[in-house]
Order: structure tokens, then sequence, then C-alpha cells
């Protein structure tokens, strides 16, 4: 049994790095083996996890561009089952690299039908765009998690997000689902998390997650020592949070 | 006199909207010619002033590709001296569409040469990418505005950005200046709020603004009536800080 979630959003800020920074802690911590991939050329799954900036390294760039597989990019984590895939700044350069390829979509599920096997999950972070590199997130995925802040903007977005959807399994993917929407910084005491809240559950049922994210600013310092929270501190209520996000999801696929 | 200020940073989430739309209101308030250029395919900022999404209406999609002139795509707003020009998910597809064009960059600039002199400020609320529309409203501007959180992810973002500006500058747009940097949801109580104005601070000097803007909620609950947080809530903490902002950018600026 092997999983691919893809973790979009193409609305910015919307805590898509730190779910799959911590989402993918707490599934390693659980035994599982996992695997993160950075398709973000802002680099910050790879940054999270303390690996420096270096585009000399082969990254998520030079697995879609053909020039590296995947067994050659992974690096090992301070988590025994945790591997991860880092990005470079190069990546911003195969949105226009990629365009003249006719199978420019499916380089990432291409180079992954080899190793999946080898992994209980894997978690990929996308940009906040759906461009080239989303667009080969979803092709290569079985499920998506959908990360949203309970404010008005994110609403706006929904729509687009939905037609990529439908987009891309009509031409590639007829099985992508949406494995949930988590609701991130979430703040249950303003009236327009509570509206925005109802508003999200009438439109995706019982796909809005139980667990839900609050603002915790341990989330955010966790990244500057270039570690996942529950090993910064696992008391916190982000560490917390993400467990049981990890739960949930298990739950759901009955695993363990 | 006429300015024109990107609002960039490719950088998600970090308020590039909220400030769109609330500098521009408190700009037009003060009695300026205000012009907004919506250059996201989100389309936050014209939903955040109240404007239905519509694919058919002529957009900033149109000025790139050059279907519309300035004036074809103008809105009028609520504020008398203020304007809008509306993007759509059009935009979204310039990317590719324009690629093959020799001026790709200089779309918008030679689209706004002969309408910014009826404007004391051009603001252009960009995209959290470096792409193309980016690209085109950098080259387009005079200064750049960089709404930061004072969070870890936001640091490794800034080198990214002055390559950006140094590229920018070197081919096309020698004169584009910093206007300055905005810190955005601001809590100055947290240690990693500290510790990150400082690094700013060392690293952007006098270009890291005096006005600081707090997280307010009134700022998030706005967009949902269509308005900037000045007409919606005028004694709200966000509204009295984008005020400051105006005033503080005038003053950069020797004006009034
Ligand atoms: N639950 C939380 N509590 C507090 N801070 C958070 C939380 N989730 C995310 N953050 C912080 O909010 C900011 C945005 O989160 P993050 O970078 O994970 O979003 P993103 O969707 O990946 O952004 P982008 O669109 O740029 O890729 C970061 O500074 C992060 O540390
Ligand atoms: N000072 C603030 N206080 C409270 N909420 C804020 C503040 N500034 C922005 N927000 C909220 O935070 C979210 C992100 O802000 P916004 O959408 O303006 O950022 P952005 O940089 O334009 O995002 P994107 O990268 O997607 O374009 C929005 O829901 C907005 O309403
Ligand atoms: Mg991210
Ligand atoms: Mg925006």
């Amino acid at each position: 049994m092997s999983k691919i979630l893809a973790v979009v959003n193409q609305k910015g800020g919307v805590g898509k790095t730190t779910t799959t920074i911590n989402l993918t802690a707490a599934l390693a911590l659980e035994g599982l083996k996992t695997l993160l991939i950075d398709c973000d050329p802002q680099a910050n799954s790879t940054g999270g996890y303390g690996f420096p900036r270096d585009d000399e390294r082969k990254s998520t760039y030079d697995i879609l561009l053909g020039e590296a597989t995947v067994a050659e990019t992974i690096l090992s984590t301070e988590i025994e089952t945790l591997k991860l895939i880092p990005s470079s700044k190069n990546l911003i350069g195969a949105n226009v690299e990629l365009i003249q390829n006719e199978n420019r979509a499916q380089r990432l599920k291409e180079a992954l039908a080899s190793e999946r096997e080898n992994y209980d999950f894997i978690v990929l972070d996308c940009p906040p765009a759906l461009d080239l590199l989303t667009l080969n997130a979803l092709v290569a995925s079985d499920t998506l998690l959908v990360p949203m802040q309970a404010e008005y903007f994110a609403l706006e977005g929904i729509s687009e997000l939905m037609h990529t959807l439908d987009r891309v399994r009509e031409s590639f993917n007829p099985k992508l689902e949406i494995e949930g929407v988590l609701l991130t910084m979430y703040d249950d005491r303003t009236n327009l998390a509570q509206q925005v809240t109802e508003n999200l559950r009438e439109y995706f049922k019982d796909k809005l997650l139980k667990t839900a994210i609050p603002r915790n600013v341990r989330l955010a310092e966790a990244p500057s020592y270039g570690k996942p929270v529950i090993l910064y501190d696992p008391r916190s209520r982000g560490a917390e949070a993400y467990t049981e996000l990890a739960e949930e999801l298990l739950q759901r696929n009955k695993i363990e």
C-alpha cells in the first residue's frame, strides 16, 4: 500500500509547507515509510528540514527534466523513516523549459512509478500557483490535501481549484480524489472564521477534516531550527494538532 | 508627478492584496488620483473592492495581450479618486501565451506610458511568483513595496527577490528602486517577530518602513463586504495603520 498525496492550494500562505513538513514528520514517527518531495521553487520544505539552499545539489528540477532519478536525489533526515527530495530555485525555469515537451504534465508521475512501492506515503509540497509544477504533482497523486485559512480570499479561490481538478481528471488522472480540506491557523473565536467554516462545511461536506490546526507560534518558530514542530516542541498545540491530523488520515485510509 | 508602485513578494499570503487594497484607498481618500491594477489571476484585489468574478469583462489580461487599452478596462469605485483595472483567471494563460513575444516583459509598461500622467499613484498587485506577470509589473514600475511577515520563511525568500530585482535593473528598468519593506500581520510580542525584524532592519536599513501593520481581524473581514477597511471600519487599528502608511509614503516622496 502506497499513497501519493499532493498538498495544494493556489492561495498563498495558507500553510501548505507547514502542513507538508509536520504531517510527514508525524507519519514517519508513527513508523510509516514517508517521502517528502518539495515541488516549490521557494524550497521552504527543504529549508524547514534544515537543508541549506544549494542550487548545485540534484533536486526535483533534475527529475522533471529527466537528468536525475528519484534515487539519485533522495536525502536522509534525522527521522529514520523519512526521506526528502529537495527543491531548488532552478525549478522556476521548469515551467518554461518543459513547454515544448509532449508529456510535460506527467514527468513526475513517470519518475515515481518505480519508486512508489518503497514508501507508505509520498507527500508533495506545491507552490502557490496552478502552474506546471502543481499540475505535475496533481497528475502524479492519488489524492490531494487542501490547507485552507477560514478567511474570505480562501473562498474566492475554491472554484478555480475545483475547475483545475476537473481538467486533471479528464485529461490525466481520472481517479484523483480530495483527501480532505484542512483548516489552518484556525481561530474559532472570530465571526469570520465561523462563517467561512460554515460555507466550507456546506461545500465540502465530509471532506472537511475534523482536525483543525490552531494558530500556534511554535509552528512558525520550528523551521528556523530546521526541525518539524514535533521535534522542536513536542508538547505544543501545533505538534498535537499535526499528530491528530496524521491519525485522522490513517483512520480514513484504514491503516494501523 | 506620477508614481508607479508594484506590491511584490513571491512568498504567498504576506498581505500583498490587503496592502494594495488599503493603501490605494488611503491615498485616494487623501485626494490623490489613484489607479489599482490587479495583475494576479486570483483577482483578490478585484474581489476585495466588490467586483464579482467575470471572465468576459476586459481585464489586465487583455491589456497584456494587446486586445484592449487601459482606458477600455478601467472601472470606477465608490471612491471618486480611485479607479481599478480588474484581473481575471485568463491571466493564468498569459504566462504561456506571451512566451514567443519579443517584448513580453514590457507589455504593461508600454500600455501605461500614455496613461500614467492621469494619476498621482498607480499601484500593481502581484501574484505570489516571480513569473512573467510580476516581471511585467516590475518593468513598468518606478519602485516596489515589499510586504513581509516577520517569520522564518520570509527571510528565505529575500535573496531570490533581490536577485530578480538585479536582473530587472540590468535588462529592463535601471531606475527600479525599493520604496520600502512593510511588516504585515505584525505582533511584536513574539521572540520570532523581534528576531526576524532585527534581521530585516540590518539587511534593508532605512528601507524598512516605520509603519508596521498589526494583525487585525477587521482587515480580513473587510473584503467580504467588498470594501477597503477604511470604509468598513474607519476606527479599526487596520484602518489607522494603512492611513499611517499612506502618510509615510507621501512624506518619503515629498508630496503634500
Ligand atoms: N498553524 C500555524 N500557526 C502559526 N503560524 C503558522 C501556522 N501555519 C503556518 N504558519 C506560518 O504562516 C506562514 C505561512 O505558512 P506556509 O509558508 O506554510 O504557507 P504556504 O501555503 O506553504 O505558503 P506559500 O503559498 O508561500 O507556499 C509561515 O510563516 C508559517 O510559519
Ligand atoms: N494585518 C492583517 N491582519 C489580519 N489579517 C490579515 C492582515 N493582512 C492580511 N490578512 C489576511 O491574511 C490573508 C493573506 O493576506 P493577502 O491575501 O492580502 O496576502 P497576499 O500576499 O496577497 O496573498 P497571495 O500570495 O495569495 O496573493 C488574507 O486572508 C487576509 O485577509
Ligand atoms: Mg509553501
Ligand atoms: Mg494577493
